[in-house]
């Protein structure tokens, strides 16, 4: 497992992701 | 998980796996990108918290991919009430990351619910990577299990007078197909599916055992310690971030700039 380096700062997560609604919905 | 079923990596997307000295010892849900929601057992006294480590983006524990992030604990914040009325009352905890969560299909957060949610008649799931048999088997892959919510009153029942439930509870079992949660599930979700978006109900705290005569799971109930939650996440400041190393031209122009300040001042 890689460890997060400060360059992965640059696309730190944008705060306004969706919560509760995986991509894969369970069928 | 007793019964559990395997999972689809992207199904559960917020579960996390605790880790001390290097072992899974807990789960957890990412309520956004600097916090988790975990128990507060699983933070026992004496642990350093050095030695925890948070895995999101994973769902064998033995294999990480491109999407496995591990973080680092920056602080945990036990709620004040743990241990206070009940043996594992109040068992909610809250991880702070000293990191951001980088989202992605494989890494998201799931929702607090509303103070006010009917639970009557939702379906709710429970995911863990806990124990998987009373012998105390465990295995590697992320299990999901469908646990029906069973009133109060019944679980107080089934658990009769030796173990007492508290308000802030909720029970939580497929007792006829033997699906139950087990050691090594606590501090993860249990979620339940409304107008088709996620939200937490539970967290894993405690039971007796995991089989029979099948006690049911109990959970640490989210709408009780959702001020506590969101008082917490939304005044403690995200740590300080390791700068990135200043491009060259960005600190020339910034020496440059200072330099002038400077001999502005001497003026």
């Amino acid at each position: 497992v890689s460890r997060r380096h400060p360059k992965d700062q640059a696309n730190s997560p944008s705060s306004d992701v969706a919560c509760g609604q995986p991509v894969l919905q369970g069928k | 998980l007793l019964g559990g079923e395997l999972t689809r990596d992207r199904k559960w997307p917020w579960q996390v796996s605790v880790h001390y000295s290097g072992f899974h010892v807990c789960g957890g849900s990412i309520l956004n990108a600097y916090w988790v929601l975990t128990a507060a057992h699983c933070f026992a006294r004496g642990k350093k918290l050095q030695t925890f480590d948070m895995y999101v983006g994973i769902t064998n524990l033995e294999v990480a991919n491109r999407h496995t992030q591990w973080l680092e604990i920056n602080q945990v914040i036990i709620h004040p009430t743990f241990e206070m009325f009940h043996p594992v009352g109040g068992d909610v905890a809250l991880v702070q990351l000293k990191s951001p969560i980088v989202f992605s299909d494989f890494v998201l957060p799931i929702c607090l619910p509303p103070s006010n949610l009917n639970l009557h008649n939702m379906s709710c799931w429970t995911t863990g990577w806990g124990m998987i048999s009373p012998q105390g088997e465990t295995g590697k892959e992320l299990l999901e299990a469908q646990l029906p919510l069973i009133p109060k009153f019944q679980c107080q029942l089934l658990y009769g007078l030796t173990s007492y439930l508290l308000p802030e509870m909720l029970c939580a079992a497929d007792i006829k197909n033997m699906k139950n949660v087990c050691e090594g599930d606590s501090g993860g979700p249990l979620v339940c599916k409304l107008n088709e978006t996620w939200l937490q109900i539970g967290i894993v705290s405690w039971g007796r055992g995991c089989a029979q005569p099948l006690y049911p799971g109990v959970f640490a109930n989210v709408s009780y310690f959702l001020s506590w939650i969101r008082y917490y996440m939304e005044t403690v400041p995200n740590p300080p971030q390791i700068l990135p190393s200043l491009s060259s031209s960005l600190r020339n122009n910034l020496s440059t700039l200072l330099t002038i300040m400077g001999s502005l001042l001497v003026l």
